[in-house]
């Protein structure tokens, strides 16, 4: 499983569909200045694969993803991530083993109302979650670290660093 | 679960005194666990030997030594169980550049058994990126990407 | 000591109001009193409008924003009673180019009425500094001070 | 009131004699690679002028300011921090206000003795700390910005942040 491309539609500090294609392997750089939407990148990734707290997002409540406007737009009522997956070494599990590529949606809007996607279907969160179990990137993820996060490690009490480690089992 | 537990943790702890050797250039990391009698509950601890210094708590190490130890903690788990990408938001900022360079190293290494997603403001990190995007806001409030080559942020 | 706070606090937010504008390179930020009728416990509350952006609660800003505005407030207090040093342990790490040029910029117009002591990893930093010294550890353990010129840290 | 110097023995990863002059005026770069000793550099300052909380040393007791040996070295049985400060300008408060130039020593004994000095003479803890006393360098100082903490101020709720406003007042 790879990242093929991430697309955000009125998420955060991006109002304008917005499409970022990766390279299947290999290092990819993000880079800008202080406040340009960096991390807010990283959000949308995390939030299209399953995250449910707003406190991991920065935020006061999940109503913070939509964009909520500048100086010369005004607020959306509507964020939505769509997350493209290549499966060409058939890595995910059953049922998608045989699906070369498997899109996951993720909309949420200003009423409340959330909607989930997978593979042009309608579906839960618990399907999305459970889609990257067993891969390293739940909850306690290795795989992922926020920005002023990696010292989480080191603070973290030794029966909390055991919850990367089931993480990895 | 506790054979599983007790299988994972001595692969992780394998790892983590090899990585922590190729991150520090040499020294010595070790991981023990704070009840090994009972599986089901014990913690880890971490333990550092930095190269020329004495082995230590990791509570008394410099900010940029922790957060090494942090990164082969985390990549010792990564190796265990190799996650389908990785995305790491300026985990660089506290390192020196000797230390900036053999994390790198190591990412260029595996770069062709994961993906790799680093946020980073250091110019050395971006050198070694195979794609590059920028994040802009032209308009103001309005993030935007474009591609961006090395030349125009190389200093 | 309640008009003492009221007069403290109007210097300290007037030079908050400013420093945001010269740090951030323009925008608008504010500080507000939690409870204005209580000046013995009243809270302090912090809001910030990066150019372009809306005017939001701090919690909202990115990683380098909440550093700024940070410095912003720490130097408020500064300018308002300035202590006969300051020292600052890699506050520009979080920082992009342009931030770090703003805040050494700072450093350097006030710098004939205090002692500023800054430890950092970045080079632009270093580059504004009257005086540069290095830590070192020749022998394995043991930090030694030596002197270092500007040429020996440039890239 | 400047630093014009600052000399640690056997503190820290300071095992021998270590002296840093201060220009008068102006910005001094302290530069090395990662654990070479910058930190603990602060540290020294910090304690040499009173600090009394070993956690504000990145130590669980304060046993651990003492040199604690390395691979070569033993183990020191005593850590001690000289600051000089010019007070040219008259600013110090009084009794030390005509005083060019005062000596603040701080000595610590592996079997927990303390020793003060000012200006050759015994003194109290608390006579350090007086000394620094509205001078915006006390416990809640604006002035030192130790690693890692310049987050302290936007994440500290609004009744902690006005300690540091008292500071200035
Ligand atoms: N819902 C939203 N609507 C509009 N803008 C938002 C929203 N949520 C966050 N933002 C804006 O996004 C910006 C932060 O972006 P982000 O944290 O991604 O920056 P960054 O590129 O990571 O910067 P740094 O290098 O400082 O870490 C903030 O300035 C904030 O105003
Ligand atoms: N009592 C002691 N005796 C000997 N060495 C010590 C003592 N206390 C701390 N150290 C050593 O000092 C080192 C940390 O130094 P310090 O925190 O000053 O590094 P630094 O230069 O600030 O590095 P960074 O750039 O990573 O922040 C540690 O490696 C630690 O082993
Ligand atoms: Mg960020
Ligand atoms: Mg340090």
């Amino acid at each position: 499983m790879r990242i093929r491309r991430l697309e955000l539609i009125g998420f955060k500090s991006f109002p304008f569909a917005t499409t970022i294609e990766f390279p299947y392997e290999g290092i990819t750089a993000i880079v800008g200045p202080n406040g340009c939407g960096k991390s807010n990148v990283l959000d949308a990734l995390m939030w299209v694969m399953g995250a449910t707290s707003p406190k991991l997002l920065r935020s006061r409540s999940m109503e913070d993803v939509i964009f909520a406007g500048s100086e010369n737009l005004e607020p959306l009522g509507r964020a939505e991530v769509r997350l493209t997956i290549d499966n060409t070494k058939k890595l995910a599990s059953e049922p998608y083993r045989e699906i070369p590529e498997i899109e996951i949606r993720r909309v949420f809007y200003r009423d409340g109302e959330s909607e989930f996607w997978l593979n042009g279907r309608r579906c839960r969160l618990r399907d999305i979650q459970e889609f990257f179990l067993g891969t390293g990137l739940g909850t306690n993820s290795y795989a992922i670290i926020e920005q002023g996060k990696v010292d989480a490690v080191t603070l973290a009490r030794p029966e909390g660093r055991r919850l990367f480690l089931d993480e990895s089992a | 679960t506790s054979t599983r537990f007790k299988e994972t943790y001595e692969k992780v702890q394998h790892h983590f005194a090899d990585l922590f050797t190729k991150l520090f250039g040499g020294g010595k990391g070790e991981l023990r666990l704070t009840d090994p009698t009972n599986y089901r509950e014990t913690g880890i601890d971490i333990f550092a030997q930095p190269p020329g210094k004495r082995l230590q708590a990791i509570r008394l190490l410099s900010g940029g030594e922790k957060a090494l130890v942090a990164l082969a903690f985390l990549f010792a788990m990564f190796l265990t169980r190799p996650s389908p990408f990785c995305v790491l938001d300026e985990v660089d900022a506290p390192l020196d550049e000797g230390n900036i360079d053999r994390f790198n190293q190591l990412l260029v290494e595996w770069s062709d058994m994961s993906q790799f997603i680093l946020i980073t403001h250091n110019k050395r990190t971006m050198a070694r990126a195979k794609s590059l995007f920028g994040v802009t806001m032209e308009q103001p409030g309005v993030s935007k990407i474009i591609s961006v080559s090395l030349e125009e942020v190389e200093p």
